[in-house]
């Protein structure tokens, strides 16, 4: 990755910097990073997530961490998940998890610094940055201080939801940062009873996004009750619809 | 409302100002706050809505707005909807629905000031405020700036949407703000080929939070393909949900 000047922790040596942003909430973006985790893991490759979602951090729920990073004078050691990817995030260090954190613009930004930069990630493969949701401080800060090799957009099918990731994307765009692919998540709904596939939110147009924007399409994803499910336990990393994705990272 | 040193505009009489938030992205803040303003509006009440997502506005394209307002000497006139509705939202400054708006913390909180004491919003009978997700600048200083009633606060049926949605609720308890209500959106959808109503995000604890939190419980809303639909073409007028929620103001 081209993290002249960019440097984290001095003991860390982190290949490649990818950030997961959708600009809208709520299309899955923490989940499908949460995935590109597990499956980057399962090939054999030494992974980490760092939770850039200050004010509604999600990962830690996803992947069961209840531990609290270690702090010590040489810096701030992640959490390991059951299958041993690297997490930092700010709710591995509230008390209790549905805590808020109320703070502004300034503040967030510092602390996404020190997640870079205190944090000894140590030798990893891929770094894996959730967004919030906005094109504001946190993409902002994200995209000046990490050396992102590039960005994975989430859509949901929604047009509303399109709308807004197109902001996202054309940020990323602004600021040169190469963007890696596209997935559509949520696209239908097998019914349990009927077998049918639904489609609750309508059929997507995200193929065409990626060929407006050039971008390489990565596929859907299904919205599957055991997808969220398996998050709420704290169990993501059993989910394997990752495997329908065509993941060239 | 107690707007006593909190005023907007001199030309504004705004009898009470709900925000509605949610803390979670994607759980139907921005719908759930369009559905409020109509069923507010088919009352006979006078109603508008300030769109306080200043990088992720969804109100405009849910109500089909492409009219600029008006921005005079006097101040900014709010475009109405069909059933009008006052409407500000930063969607109908840009030039295009889809231009990114990068902006960190400060200038956001500038524009939401602006949206209330630049904004000629007139004689309303209720002004509702849309959030955007997280516990940062924009819902800070939405209530330190506006003379909040009180707070809706909207989740759906996930435990992890549940976690992040608390930090919202003990956000608006710590500075003071009433909470009227929460609503359940997404909670079911109906099978349109077998009739069967299905739960793809799982049953939702919400009346158990609304107890945990001592909140009035408005009732759920199914997930229903026409409500997005209608949304993406701009007739969020359309949509009659609303009716099933217990909206008392
Ligand atoms: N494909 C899916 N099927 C079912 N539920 C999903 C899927 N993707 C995400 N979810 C659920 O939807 C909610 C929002 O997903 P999340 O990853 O938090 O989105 P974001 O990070 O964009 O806000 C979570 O509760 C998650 O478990
Ligand atoms: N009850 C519902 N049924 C179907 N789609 C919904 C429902 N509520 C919201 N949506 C859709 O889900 C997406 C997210 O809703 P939105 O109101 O933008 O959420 P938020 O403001 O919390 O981000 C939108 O595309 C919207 O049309
Ligand atoms: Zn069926």
């Amino acid at each position: 990755s081209c993290s002249e000047g960019k440097n984290g922790h001095q003991l860390n040596e982190v290949k490649h910097v990818l950030a997961v942003m959708s600009g809208k909430g709520g299309v899955g973006k923490s989940t499908v990073a949460a995935l590109l985790a597990v499956a980057l893991q399962k090939k054999g490759y030494q992974v980490g997530i760092l939770d850039a979602d200050i004010t509604g951090p999600s990962i830690p729920k996803l992947f069961g961490l209840k531990k609290a990073p270690d702090v010590t004078e040489l810096g701030i050691f992640p959490v390991k998940s059951k299958t041993g990817i690297a997490i930092m995030s700010i709710n591995l260090l509230l008390e209790h998890e549905d805590d808020p954190v109320i703070w502004r613009g300034p503040v967030i930004a510092g602390v996404i610094k020190q997640f870079w930069e205190e944090v000894i990630w140590g030798n990893l493969d891929y770094l894996i940055v959730d967004l919030p949701p906005g094109t504001g401080d946190a993409p902002l800060t994200v995209m000046q201080v990490l050396p992102l090799d590039g960005a994975v957009i989430v859509t949901s099918p929604q047009d509303l939801a399109g709308m807004v990731v197109k902001k996202a994307i054309k940020m990323a765009q602004k600021m040169e940062v190469p963007l890696l692919g596209i997935v559509e998540n949520m696209s239908y709904f097998e019914c349990p009873d009927c077998g049918k596939n639904l489609y609750p939110f309508g059929k997507g147009k995200t193929k065409l996004m990626a060929q407006e924007f050039a971008l390489p399409f990565m596929g859907v994803l299904p919205l599957e009750t055991s997808t969220s499910s398996l998050g709420d336990q704290g169990k993501i990393e059993e989910v394997t619809s990752y495997e329908l994705l065509k993941v060239n990272l």
